[in-house]
């Protein structure tokens, strides 16, 4: 189960908290996996009590910064309610980069893990597309039980991206795999627009080695195709299987 | 079969509280935290083999606040998610309180009697916040507070879902289809409410207490600033846990 709390002593509107909070929840913990299993119980709290402006306006989801703000009973322009204001885009970022931060380290920890592994989709449909593909390659027992291993093994994360359910944007002859070096060294093609490389394994074992990888999938080469998407992932070790075989008993 | 029980390792939780060397770096040893947040934890024995380490976890506003809640979307929600957005839309987001939050139990699946758990565990909390730092929004719960704790219980009303007087949140993360023991938790809210603080040391202890199998407390802070609020540094701080059953996709 994932629980979180956050606390702010910014002043913000409640819907724009809600707005928030939705959106930072988005790219941050909904994009974590460690097993594939979706808790009865996960909650994420954010509160903001204002505490450190006390008195003043808050930070609004019309998006008008307190200058714009109409005197009491004026009407508001309906096209001023589209603007976003400087302190809710900030605000958005700060909280994004807040819980992305958060949500990584429960992969970091999770059960029985030694590998933090992110999985990028680039080239996809569109977005949820790429999302799709991510997670398939993310929460495959195969691939994940392979990283642990230490074992370059691409053809199941090309097998994960294959079943993705509902796409259709697979396209095996325009599909690239390769490992990105936690060290910043150039990137391990593995397979690209369908055809698979000889990998050198010595380095390949050197980059499974490190705690940190990614796995970085372009799955077209057409200039219009830009959906992108990243999940945060880890690998499946024995461990797992000790900490779970007796979790209630 | 008896291969099969040979091949299966048990799993015994940490007997002390160390975290692993190579996760230490991720642990914090100090922070900035955001004004007028206080966090405590305490020791309720949730799950009975927790001997020692607390399982229970409070973080407060000491002035009523804006909130937001996002939640699985599991068709099997938990009691105190169920509740916590009751409390949610019952009070509009408004004039919140905090979180209480136990580990050990996840207080899932336990149909009526667990939703009334996690009530008594938000009201008794709620109450006791409210005497501690009464609020001019909630003048109806202040009182109840007064009359609960002068007979030193907390009430259930009929409707099990009648949280007009509660206007802080609950959490439960454990063992899923078991009852919470509620009677050893209602016992320890108010060494809960006691223990509350703003220093690093709240937090980070606050943080542990909320953790199942995770091998370390996870918390963050940091400052930021805002366009319309020149010379003001705002502060964000969070906790949260999770190692197993992870794969969130909550609204």
């Amino acid at each position: 189960t994932l629980l979180g709390v956050i606390c702010t002593d910014a002043p913000i509107q409640k819907t724009a908290l809600r707005t928030l909070l939705s959106t930072a929840t988005n790219s941050s913990f909904n994009r974590i996996t460690v097993d594939g299993d979706t808790s009865t119980n996960d909650s994420v709290a954010l509160f903001a009590n204002g505490m450190a402006a006390p008195g003043s306006d808050v930070v609004r989801l019309n998006h008008l910064n307190r200058a714009e703000l109409p005197t009491r009973g004026a009407s508001l322009p309906p096209r001023k309610l589209e603007k976003q204001s400087e302190d809710y885009k900030e605000m958005n970022k700060v909280l994004t980069s807040f819980m992305e931060d958060l949500a990584k380290l429960i992969v970091r920890d999770g059960e029985g893990a030694t590998k933090f592994v992110t999985v990028r989709v680039t080239k996809a449909d569109n977005h949820t597309a790429a999302h799709v593909v991510a997670n398939s390659i993310a929460t495959s027992a195969l691939v994940k039980t392979a990283l642990y291993g230490k074992d370059a093994n691409w053809g199941r994360i090309l097998c994960a991206i294959g079943y993705a359910p509902g796409n259709t944007c697979i396209r095996p002859n325009q599909t690239s795999v390769s490992f990105i070096p936690a060290d910043g060294s150039e990137e391990l093609k593995l397979l690209v627009n369908g055809e698979p490389q000889a990998v050198d394994e010595a380095r390949a074992a050197t980059i499974l080695e490190m705690e940190d990888l990614e796995i970085l999938v372009k799955l077209s080469n057409k200039e219009k195709d830009v959906g992108e998407a990243t999940v945060y992932t880890c690998d499946f070790s024995h461990e797992y299987v000790t900490i779970n075989g007796d979790y209630r008993t | 079969v008896s291969l099969s029980t040979q091949q299966t390792r048990r799993y015994s939780a940490p007997t002390d509280s160390a975290i692993p060397p190579n996760k230490a770096k991720y642990v914090p040893t100090e922070g900035t935290y955001p004004k007028g947040f206080v966090v405590g934890s305490a020791h309720a024995q949730v799950k009975a083999s927790n001997t020692k380490f607390d399982d229970l976890a409070l973080i407060a506003s000491e002035t009523p606040c804006s909130a937001a809640l996002v939640t699985t979307q599991n068709h099997f929600q938990a009691a105190p998610v169920s509740v916590s957005k009751k409390i949610m839309f019952q009070h509009q987001s408004k004039s919140i309180r905090g979180v209480v939050i136990n580990s050990g139990c996840a207080n899932a699946v336990t149909g009526k009697g667990g939703r009334e758990d996690a009530m008594r565990m938000a009201k008794l909390t709620h109450d006791l916040l409210n005497k501690r730092n009464p609020s001019p929004h909630d003048k109806s719960a202040e009182v109840e507070a007064k009359e609960s704790v002068k007979e030193g219980t907390v009430q259930i009303a009929e409707d099990d879902q009648d949280v007009s007087a509660i206007r802080t949140l609950v959490m439960s993360t454990g063992v899923i289809g078991q009852r919470l023991p509620i009677d050893r938790i209602e016992a320890k809210i108010p060494t809960l409410v006691e223990s509350l603080g703003n220093t690093h040391d709240h937090w980070l202890r606050s943080a542990r207490a909320i953790c199942t199998t995770d091998t370390f407390p996870k918390l963050l802070s940091r400052q930021f600033t805002l366009p319309s609020y020149p010379g003001i540094t705002f502060s964000i701080a969070g906790m949260t846990k999770g190692a197993g059953m992870i794969h969130p996709n909550m609204a």
